[in-house]
């Protein structure tokens, strides 16, 4: 079974500001 | 044929051949006869001039043929010749031949610096512990375990009138003694410069006559220096380079005026004299192409059983390691290409959320991945589990 890539749309950033990667 | 390799390329030692060191060179003598123009000695008329470079011409052939000094009617009697040889030359032999009587008294010095200091290499009197303080050389040459500088008697008149002053290196050193193998001979034998010190005249003179007025001048021809340029078994011939100093033409990845130092980049082991045994070639570094230099660890070198000691600078192409032969943080070894390979190391490119960090396997580029990730960049959900929105947990499992 092939998973698809994790969609970085999904993520939910609002208490992780300082981890979200540049765009 | 390459007289520094073997046919298969394999280094080996080569030496310049023997030459006339002092052919060509200026000689600058502390007495030659100049003005007042007397006794067939004008400096101005080139047909009655004497001047010292007619010691060491090169080709042809002139009239005068002799040196001549200035006319010396009392003490001191010294007149100095002397060689700068433009580049440190390994001896054989001097030679020097008197147009008129040959002096009782000659000393023969070497500088190896160029000049700035002076070392005896051998004197000719027959009054050597008068002259020289020193005993006459024994006939079976040095008593000494190195060479050193003996007195030898003084050069004999010839028929013609003239004579021949001959000094060789061998009568100087202990039989037995191997160029190879003695740096003591290797720094014998070596010298930048020549001076020859003509000390007495041969017209006796004692404590009784020594303001007696008898005119004197050395008259002398054919200076010649025998020897091979230093290359220290690294060249096969010297060269003049653009700035007209004759330097080695070095090969075995050495450099400098004698080759005594290894190139920039060859420096994987210490740089060695090259003997008939070993050519003791400096070594490139191994750096597998991505580094342009490199520097010798002695320590490095001894723990390899003298055989490496070369560590690469400045990896570049994202390698790196002693030899940039393994790939720096955040990249791996793309199995699929060469190490010397410019793109042999690929970057790890972790997935942002889904790794826990950014360095991957060097061998197989695996990032780490947080829990119920997978994929070589940590960019999927394992199976039995599924994208979550937290990017701290990007993985949950499936109800």
């Amino acid at each position: 079974e092939v998973m698809p890539t994790l969609d970085m749309a999904l993520f939910d950033w609002t208490d992780y500001e300082d981890l979200k990667p540049e765009a | 044929a390459d007289p520094c390799h073997e046919e298969g390329g394999a280094p080996r030692v080569c030496v310049p051949g023997l030459v006339n060191a002092a052919l060509g060179r200026e000689v600058l003598a502390s007495s030659t006869c100049r003005q007042p123009p007397a006794q067939a000695c004008d400096s101005s008329d080139p047909r009655r001039a004497h001047p010292a470079t007619l010691l060491t011409l090169a080709g042809g052939t002139t009239s005068p043929v002799c040196w001549r000094s200035d006319w010396l009617t009392r003490a001191p009697l010294n007149v100095t010749l002397t060689v700068p040889l433009g580049k440190t030359f390994e001896l054989v032999f001097v030679s020097l031949r008197f147009c008129s009587a040959p002096p009782s008294s000659v000393a023969l010095l070497k500088s190896q610096d160029h000049g700035r200091s002076w070392v005896p290499l051998g004197f000719f009197s027959s009054r050597c512990g008068l002259d020289y303080g020193r005993p006459p050389a024994p006939a079976s040459g040095p008593a000494g375990p190195g060479p050193e500088a003996l007195c030898f008697p003084e050069p004999q008149p010839q028929p013609n009138g003239g004579g021949l002053l001959a000094f060789s290196v061998q009568d100087s050193s202990p039989p037995g003694l191997d160029l190879d193998s003695s740096p003591v001979l290797q720094d014998w034998v070596t010298a930048t410069d020549i001076r020859i010190v003509l000390t007495r005249p041969a017209v006796p003179r004692d404590a009784g006559d020594a303001e007696a007025a008898v005119p004197y001048a050395y008259s002398a021809t054919e200076l010649q220096v025998g020897g091979r340029c230093k290359c220290n078994g690294h060249a096969a011939r010297c060269l003049l380079d653009p700035q007209g100093h004759l330097v080695c033409d070095c090969r075995h990845g050495t450099e400098g005026p004698d080759c005594g130092r290894c190139k920039p980049f060859y420096c994987d082991r210490p740089w060695q004299r090259a003997t008939a045994r070993e050519a003791h070639a400096c070594l490139a570094c191994s750096c597998n192409g991505h580094a342009r230099r490199c520097r010798f660890n002695m320590e490095l070198y001894r723990l390899s059983g003298r055989r490496s000691g070369g560590v690469c600078l400045n990896c570049r192409h994202n390698t790196a390691g002693r030899h940039c032969h393994y790939c720096r943080e955040g990249f791996y070894r793309d199995p699929g290409r060469a190490p010397s390979d410019r793109r042999a190391c690929r970057a790890c490119d972790c997935h942002p959320v889904g790794a826990a960090g950014k360095t991957c396997n060097q061998t197989t580029g695996q990032c780490p991945c947080k829990d119920g990730v997978t994929g070589l960049t940590c960019n999927r959900c394992a199976p039995g589990f599924q994208q979550s929105r937290s990017p701290v947990a990007p993985c949950v499992k499936t109800p």
